[in-house]
């Protein structure tokens, strides 16, 4: 499905811009997630020139360094059962996927945001929580844990606890999740899972140059 | 999209010129989300007297430049030329566009606008 490498001043630019590949024609075209949007014009020239002075390499939105941000959804997503998983005394769990094969090796992640959208029955939540562990064949560790919050987007923070902070990321990062609800029984359903990755290019990002 | 050249020399004094590149014409409206082109600029013209000399409004030149025009205006030497006309100030962009995977993805590139220009 990729179109023939391209030639002259298209590929040109497309080295200047650190593209490697020839794009795909047409996409699969998709809403663009507000926060994209948001971080898009937080940087736009004109709006910084209004009063907003930008550092180079850094997102200010998120307060963190970098100069790539991805909005990455669960590619799982539409092989999952839209019905709810009843618990019946165990743990409601999925597993979600994310393809991170566009991450260039010399990238390194500065910020990795898990953000789900749970739908469930029960109103109250107090004490929810949802355990996040590599997904493996057999039960893996868990690696972060955090509470519910009720009506919101659940986010966690996943650099340090799963994605390691000065390291490529893998190509591929599947997780298994599985909520907590204390000793009530709920259904929840999975409606959303997306992952915000920023990363830093240390090659688009060059040293400021000393005055002699 | 580049700027015409003007009337006398080909390019006249040095001064920043006008270069939009559409993502449309080269192909990438499908995939690139937002901007729809960027407005690059680019260099161009000669530092010669008297446009070399600072002046108000003028493209900025460093001292080392002056005396170069200077020296070339009074005994022109082979290999040792005028000062080049190049960007002096430079302002980044952001593209917001779809990869191979289908992720939304935002780029931010240092240094890709040329804002003013600058014999060096």
């Amino acid at each position: 499905a990729l179109e023939p490498a391209p030639s002259g001043p298209t590929a040109a630019l497309l080295q200047a811009l650190r593209l490697h590949e020839a794009p795909r024609a047409v996409p699969t075209l998709r809403p663009v997630p507000p926060v994209m949007w948001r971080l898009f014009r937080r940087r736009d020239p004109q709006a910084a020139r209004a009063g907003y002075p930008l550092r180079p390499c850094h997102v200010e939105e998120l307060g963190v360094a970098g100069n790539i941000v991805r909005h990455i959804p669960d590619s799982g997503l539409f092989s999952r059962s839209p019905e709810p998983t009843r618990t019946r005394g165990l743990r409601p769990k999925w597993t979600v996927t994310f393809d991170l094969s566009g991450v260039d090796p010399v990238e390194r992640p500065t910020r990795a945001r898990l953000e789900l959208r749970l739908e469930a029955e029960n109103r109250d939540r107090h004490g929810w929580e949802l355990s996040v562990a590599l997904w493996a064949e057999s039960p893996g560790t868990e690696l972060l844990r955090v509470p519910v919050p009720p009506g919101l987007p659940l986010r966690a923070d996943l650099l340090g606890a799963v994605v390691a902070a000065n390291m490529s990321v893998p190509r591929t990062l599947r997780l298994a999740l599985s909520l907590h609800c204390g000793a009530t029984t709920a259904r929840a359903h999975l409606a959303e899972a997306s992952l915000l990755l920023v990363t830093l290019d240390p090659r688009l990002c060059p040293p400021p140059r000393s005055r002699r | 999209h580049t700027e015409p050249g003007v009337g006398g020399s080909p390019w006249g004094a040095c001064r920043m010129r006008r270069l939009h590149v559409s993502f449309r014409e080269v192909g990438w409206h499908h995939w690139v989300i937002a901007p729809r082109g960027f407005l690059a600029n680019f260099c161009q013209g000669t530092c010669t007297l008297p446009e070399v000399l600072p002046r108000s409004g003028g493209p900025p030149a460093l001292n080392h430049a002056v005396l170069r025009t200077l020296m070339h205006a009074a005994t022109p030497t082979p290999g040792a030329g005028l000062p080049c006309c190049v960007p002096a100030r430079l302002s980044p962009i952001s593209v917001l566009f779809f990869d191979n995977s289908d992720n939304v993805v935002l780029r931010h590139y240092e240094d890709m606008v040329v804002d003013e220009c600058g014999c060096r």
